[in-house]
């Protein structure tokens, strides 16, 4: 018997503007 | 009798395996530290290829904070990248050129069946099992819009001092110079001083630099082709502007190298290939405006010609270029103002926009339509001089 494929997870995602965000406050926090 | 039992290697499934400490040694390694020269030779976009390799298998062992977090650090180091090499055509051609191959990958190996027609069964093999990644297919395709745009402000910077010059000023017609209306002071509005002057084979042979590192690094034809009509875009509307506020390029002499410069470079995109751009219809008012300065100006069926003809320039311009055309020498007469009021008359029918100048900062809407790769994932070879041991092969 043919298998159906499991649907896949939306994996979400920040957008760009959230991304630099994240990673301007990443910065700021390491020394 | 010795029998030899060969060991079949383990088949490579198109997968590179990763610990998590590692991913910040792998975008550092393939991303921030990368310089498009070490990977000569190789398949374009290999870093791309590379990515979607580590991807897929997070992706197969179900990682979705693997995969989350390769793709952010990714992302953040290709625009760390693109900031410290803001003004690198070569490199900003790199990056865009591998960004969309990973939107590319993330979509040819989705599942979507509508995105698998081309594939092969080989390649359906290597599509994602258990994450949705169309929205980090977003980031990417607004990533490689804000790449995109780093790369027309390098080229227009590039060509910008150009311009006027090349297309306005030199004359590589023969004996023009002859004809030119004097009593005007030679000047450049792209120089303060000095002889900064350019040919048009100058603007010739850096769209030829430009187009080869574009070739080079595999970015998508449809992609190069839209840069170009952005390039030609603005160069019309620097030279027409120009020509729209100087009296000493507005004359017949100038309408005819203004003309040959035009079909020099309409000849070299026909000799690149890049004809279908749209790149010589956004040249379409300059080109008006050069056969305006040659036709003749005088009686109602000249002025009913203009008319007809210049029907990418809007009225104001139409006027103000006869307003400035300057006469070759005593035997050729002004444009009469009856002659322009007759012009005007015919044309009131128009709704032409309010401004006399071009937006020469215009941008086109960029596209950036699915191309998917014929090559499979399992025959892609990783360089020793990227420095990725530690990526083991599933």
């Amino acid at each position: 018997s043919t298998q159906r494929p499991r649907p896949r997870v939306l994996l979400k995602a920040p957008t760009l503007a959230e991304m630099e965000e994240m990673n301007t406050s990443e910065e700021e926090e390491s020394p | 009798r010795q029998v030899t039992v060969q060991r079949k290697e383990k088949d490579f499934q198109g997968m590179l395996e990763y610990h998590k400490e590692d991913e910040a040694l792998l975008t550092r390694n393939l991303v921030t530290e990368l310089k498009p020269q070490m990977l000569s030779g190789t398949v374009p976009c290999l870093p791309a290829y590379i990515l979607y390799m580590c991807i897929r298998h997070a992706d197969y062992t179900n990682d979705d904070l693997k995969v989350h977090s390769l793709l952010t650090s990714t992302i953040n180091g290709i625009k760390k990248v693109l900031k410290k090499h803001n003004d690198d055509f070569e490199m900003t051609t790199f990056w865009l050129s591998n960004t969309c191959r990973l939107l590319h990958c993330l979509k040819q190996y989705s599942g979507d069946e509508g995105f698998m027609t081309q594939n092969t069964a080989k390649q359906n093999e290597h599509c994602l099992k258990n994450f949705d990644l169309t929205e980090y297919r977003q980031v990417l395709s607004d990533l490689s819009i804000q790449i995109y745009q780093q790369l027309i402000k390098i080229a227009e910077g590039v060509l910008q001092p150009m311009i006027v010059s090349a297309m306005l000023e030199n004359e590589s017609i023969q004996g023009l110079s002859g004809v030119k209306p004097t009593g005007y002071r030679k000047r450049s509005s792209s120089m303060a001083d000095g002889d900064n002057s350019y040919c048009l084979e100058a603007v010739i042979r850096q769209m030829n630099s430009f187009h080869t590192v574009m070739c080079d690094q595999g970015l998508d034809p449809e992609i190069i082709q839209q840069v170009f009509k952005q390039l030609f875009y603005m160069i019309n509307a620097m030279t027409l502007n120009n020509l729209l506020l100087r009296k000493d390029v507005c004359s017949w002499s100038t309408g005819m190298q203004l003309r040959y410069n035009i079909s020099q470079l309409e000849e070299w995109l026909r000799g690149r290939n890049l004809h279908q751009s749209g790149a010589v219809q956004t040249m379409e008012p300059l080109i008006q405006a050069a056969q305006l300065l040659q036709l003749k100006k005088k009686t109602p069926e000249d002025a009913e010609a203009i008319c007809s003809l210049c029907t990418s320039l809007s009225t104001q311009q139409i006027v103000k270029i006869l307003n400035l055309y300057t006469p070759l020498n005593e035997f050729e007469e002004r444009v009469t103002v009856s002659f322009i009021r007759t012009i005007q008359a015919q044309l009131q029918e128009r709704s032409d926009p309010q401004q006399l100048l071009l937006d020469s900062k215009h941008m086109f809407p960029v596209l950036f339509p699915f191309n998917p790769s014929s090559l499979t994932m399992d025959s892609i070879h990783i360089p020793a001089c990227l420095n990725l041991e530690f990526l083991n092969e599933v």
